[in-house]
């Protein structure tokens, strides 16, 4: 009774029941067995789309290395307390793509929380000291990434005390 | 008496489900290529 | 009929300015969507006759393309194969996806309403190539065509957000179309799009489940199209190898989606001849994830015990659907019932159970096992629903009389399975006892019911012909590679451990020191 799914395609191709005999199968399958999709046949060229293309010497990389969707690559720059930059970098710069989801599991294997309304990831400075089922409430650290106007004091880590982390807003 | 199936390059012991990694019915590599990932809206 | 004169010209120039398009350095969507506008406004998107010849023109340039790259080496090795140019395909690929995400929707008409029809005139295309070129019929320019398909069209594009159960369910009724006993040429290229990471996990996770009726079809497709290979054990390099990518598929399924192949085991047992035994027991070894087992080793375990022994299993297939065809499910309902005319019908059942001399020819085997496949679980499945009805009420007094063996081994049920039993010839009882096995699965009250309707027959056929059969039938499920199903595991140490059975002493035990070693080793491992 599967046939009411739209069943219009499987109509029988030219010899009637559409079914062939054994020994034809066979000989087709063998035949097909010399002609087996190979593993190149299911890649495909890396497109790679700069959000904003500028013109650059072509002696420059025009394609990702392969080694940035590579997870030990985040992993290492997880562990390396100097690599919290770089996967703040991915974070904030490569949006919507593999290596910003890698980055953001590194950050939250640092304990890193991102918060949904501020666009900001936190970590806590020290024990909270207030924590209900909806909220801490302590003292933090967060990325600072905002560079506005004559500001210069974006792209760094901030310490926030008295804040509180409401968990609606917990990604 | 059959295959030994621990033998077809399927860890049947992963925690992790097997049909993100599956490359192809014919051979035990792992699949190349971006993964699945879903990055959540509030990241764009 | 002919295409019209110059339509041909007409569509090579829209491919070339389509490939032009789309090897722009930076080529930006909006020049796809006008190219797409362009080409509806030029009406040869309408879903009609001319859009049809407009995609297979542009399937046919690009096939044609493809193929001309391609040299073939001989023999097996495949390194000397020069790798086909896959443009043409990429960007035919890619017209189709942007024809899609890029329709005017304002017409009233869903965007996906183009897609059956593409992928109709594709299917047609690739059944007609198949029959004219046999032999030298080449998969891979479509394998690599539904790549892309799979790829972009199984994306989480916003545009086909919510319409992926749609394309999913198309791509699936074109998998069907495409199946291995219509393609046979293209049944590697097929088994590898079926499991493809990008659509056998969304179909059977998509929409609740919904997906499954579909998945299942296709899965039934490849058993069907292998069937009459399998029947004897020596596979060809070729049926071998695609065997093994069944069970590779089938390993994943078991891993990742236990309770899919739990739900149609009857259908895909139907499928699998019975000297499959590997791949079976693959399927009937599955059990829901948030199942515990109990191992079946444990001494002294209590298998009454278990909760989910009076529970029943999830069945999705039709399981009286043999039944229907063969028009006896109203007679056997009726004496499940009554009980009426007894060995009258019982004997015409058990002719009804014959093929006829060409089925049997074509079947491999003199018996309709899907009929005796499902006589046998639907029987069974009425009967414990008869019998839990009546349960508490009995089995208190049954208990006091002394019968050791629960209330739902009596009454009607019993009487089809005995005949069948005992006056079957070697093959038949062989078919009926592999029924009555393929229920041996995870801990429910199919598993508990058939393991007892199993013991039950072999202490009481007091022949020792049935009961090494009956032996038989556990020993091949047992002696081949894991996995092993929890439901044959118990029923065997039941049998080897229960003196009521007087299993030892049976003169099969000690035919011969192999097979004396042969139960030593599997009741070893049985613990």
């Amino acid at each position: 009774d599967l046939g009411a799914i739209g069943d219009g395609l499987s109509t029988p191709p030219a010899n009637p029941g559409g079914v062939h005999d054994q020994s034809y199968n066979l000989q087709m399958l063998e035949a097909a067995f010399y002609k087996l999709p190979q593993p190149k046949d299911s890649e495909r060229a890396k497109s790679y789309t700069p959000r904003h293309p500028a013109v650059t010497p072509p002696s420059y990389p025009q394609v990702q290395a392969p080694i940035v969707n590579n997870p030990a690559f985040w992993e290492r720059l997880g562990a390396d307390n100097y690599g919290t930059d770089t996967l703040f970098f991915a974070f904030y710069y490569q949006q919507n793509t593999y290596q910003q989801f890698l980055a953001a599991k590194e950050l939250k294997k640092q304990s890193w929380r991102y918060h949904r309304k501020y666009n900001t990831w936190f970590q806590r400075h020290e024990e909270p000291k207030v924590a209900t089922d909806d909220f801490e409430q302590g003292t933090y650290v967060y990325f600072d990434f905002h560079i506005a106007n004559d500001e210069q004091h974006g792209w760094c880590q901030r310490i926030k005390t008295d804040f509180t982390f409401e968990y609606n807003y917990l990604e | 008496l059959g295959i030994d199936l621990t033998t077809l390059g399927l860890n049947l012991n992963s925690a992790d489900n097997l049909h993100k990694t599956f490359g192809s019915p014919w051979s035990d590599e792992p699949a190349k290529g971006d993964p699945e990932f879903n990055v959540p809206q509030c990241y764009y | 009929e002919p295409d019209p004169a110059g339509f041909r010209e007409q569509v090579s120039m829209l491919f070339a300015e389509w490939y032009r398009i789309c090897e722009l350095p930076g080529a930006s969507e909006s020049a796809y969507a006008h190219y797409v506008i362009q080409l509806h406004q030029s009406g040869l998107l309408k879903g009609d006759d001319a859009s049809d010849r407009f995609f297979r023109l542009l399937m046919e340039l690009s096939v044609s393309h493809c193929l001309s790259s391609e040299v073939i080496s001989s023999g097996p090795s495949q390194s000397h194969l020069v790798p086909l140019s896959f443009l043409a395909i990429d960007i035919y690929a890619k017209l189709v996806y942007s024809v899609l995400k890029f329709y005017p929707v304002d017409q009233g008409v869903s965007k996906l309403s183009l897609l059956p029809k593409v992928l109709a005139v594709t299917v047609k295309f690739i059944q007609k190539d198949s029959e004219e070129k046999k032999i030298s019929f080449n998969p891979r320019p479509y394998f690599r065509l539904f790549i892309n398909w799979l790829l972009d069209f199984c994306s989480l594009e916003p545009v086909f957000d919510g319409a992926n159960f749609q394309v999913l369910t198309a791509l699936a009724n074109a998998f069907h179309a495409l199946q291995p006993l219509k393609v046979p040429g293209f049944s590697f290229a097929w088994l590898e799009l079926v499991s493809h990471r990008s659509f056998m996990p969304k179909l059977l996770t998509a929409n609740a489940q919904k997906g499954w009726p579909y998945f299942q079809r296709l899965l039934v497709d490849l058993f069907q199209f292998m069937e009459p290979f399998l029947r004897n054990a020596e596979l060809g390099e070729a049926v071998h190898f695609l065997y093994k990518g069944t069970l590779r598929v089938l390993l994943v399924l078991l891993h990742d989606y236990p309770e899919f192949l739990c739900d149609y085991h009857f259908s895909f047992c139907d499928v699998i001849p019975p000297s499959c035994i590997q791949m079976r027991n693959i399927i009937l070894s599955a059990f829901p994830r948030n199942m515990r087992l109990p191992d079946p080793s444990t001494p002294n375990l209590k298998i009454d015990l278990l909760a989910e022994i009076s529970q029943s299993p999830r069945i999705l297939s039709e399981v009286d659907a043999a039944l229907k065809t063969k028009q006896i499910k109203s007679d056997i309902d009726e004496y499940l019932k009554t009980r009426q005319q007894g060995s009258l019908f019982l004997t015409e059942l058990k002719q009804k159970v014959l093929l006829s001399p060409t089925e049997s020819a074509r079947a491999g085997t003199r018996y309709n096992v899907p009929l005796i496949n499902s006589l046998v679980l639907y029987v069974g499945m009425l009967a414990i629903q008869q019998l839990q009805a009546r349960t508490a009420a009995h089995s208190q007094s049954m208990a006091s009389s002394g019968v050791s063996y629960p209330v739902y081994l009596v009454g009607a049920a019993l009487d089809i399975f005995q005949s069948f039993i005992m006056d079957l010839d070697t093959e038949g009882r062989y078919l009926f006892l592999n029924a009555v096995a393929n229920q041996l699965r995870y801990p429910n009250n199919h598993t508990h019911y058939f393991s007892f309707i199993l013991l039950y027959l072999f202490s009481e056929s007091n022949q020792e012909v049935i009961q090494e059969q009956i032996t038989r039938v556990l020993l091949e499920r047992l002696i081949v590679n894991r996995p092993h199903p929890w439901g044959l595991l118990i029923t065997f140490i039941e049998l080897i451990k229960n003196p009521r059975y007087n299993f030892w002493s049976r003169s099969f035990t000690r035919c011969a020191p192999e097979i004396e070693k042969l139960f030593e080793s599997v009741s070893r491992s049985c613990g």
